[in-house]
């Protein structure tokens, strides 16, 4: 077997076992080993590195559990904001973006941009522009995004004027970013 | 937030990032996320990194760079160089986060300096490793 490595994070911060359900954390761990076959179905085929991270990091954001893509948590004003980036340590070429609304997998956009364009960053209206213009991307409702346990979590943030995941009622989602 | 860093056959690294942000944010505010060194950096011969936490303490630290430069400058192996930056400046700072990385020889660290982070690698025999807690 061809010699590779992969490696995946989906958040950090306060997750307290004692508080995690089974099933929840059963989840999670599914969900983190499916990101990974992600990635290493590619590796083993010998596909590029470039491919497996941004593999990888679809399967996480089509999974509501993780705060990206699908599982984006809401902003103040109950919308989804999403940013990305992805870099080829081969040529030092990087996309990124940031502020978007409408993109159903902000990592596949952040390699769009680093292969489209001449750019490094777009960001917000800018960006999306060039995702459906240029790019070939989906205009994506926000209903796509929203989930009644973002929407209870942003509830509890609004109720006592927090903006950050770090002090959430929520036993599996202490954390940041 | 989520993240990748992958060493492919071929000798190339890479690192990507993307997230939904904070809860109730406002403002536009952007995290370190799709800032390339900051919460997303890879180098050829170097290190991929990814960072996840708490994003404005993480802008400031220049976290993925960091790591990078204290390879290539410092001669730091991934795990110190991880190790350091993560519970350095940034601990100091109040700045709770996790790093997932990877070296030019495929050697894979995860660091973090919280009670916990979902992370994973392959084992091995290429199987799926993960872990939630310290």
């Amino acid at each position: 077997m061809a010699q590779f490595s992969l490696a995946i994070h989906g958040g950090a911060g306060t997750i307290e076992k004692h508080r995690m359900k089974a099933d929840l954390e059963q989840a999670y761990r599914h969900a983190l080993a499916d990101a990974l076959l992600a990635g290493k179905n590619i590796l083993m085929a010998g596909g590029s590195s470039v491919d497996a991270v941004v593999a990888a990091v679809v399967s996480m954001e089509d999974n509501p559990l993780f705060n990206a893509g699908r599982g984006s948590v809401l902003t103040h004003d109950e919308m989804v904001e999403m940013d990305a980036a992805v870099m080829n340590g081969k040529d030092l070429n990087a996309g990124a973006l940031c502020g978007v609304r409408h993109i159903k997998n902000p990592i596949v956009l952040a390699r769009d941009i680093m292969t489209g364009s001449s750019h490094v960053m777009l960001s917000g209206d800018g960006a999306e522009k060039f995702a459906f213009n240029e790019a070939g991307h989906v205009y994506t409702e926000q209903d796509y995004f929203f989930t009644e346990r973002r929407y209870d979590q942003l509830l509890d943030a609004k109720s006592t004027g927090r903006a950050a995941l770090s002090e959430s009622t929520f036993p599996d989602d202490k954390k940041h970013g | 937030t989520v993240g990748a860093v992958a060493l492919d056959a071929s000798g190339n690294l890479a690192a990507a990032t993307s997230t939904g942000g904070l809860t109730n944010k406002r403002y536009g505010r952007i995290g370190d996320t799709p800032i390339i060194g900051a919460g997303t950096y890879a180098r050829n011969g170097n290190c991929a990194v990814s960072a996840t936490g708490m994003g404005e303490v993480l802008l400031r630290c220049t976290v993925a760079s960091d790591i990078s430069g204290r390879m290539r400058y410092g001669n730091q192996s991934l795990k110190d160089a991880c190790h350091n930056v993560v519970n350095g400046e940034i601990k100091g700072l109040g700045g709770e986060c996790g790093v997932v990385a990877v070296d030019a020889e495929g050697q894979v660290h995860f660091s973090l300096n919280c009670p916990g982070m979902y992370r994973g690698t392959l084992d091995t025999h290429g199987e799926p490793l993960v872990a939630i807690y310290d």
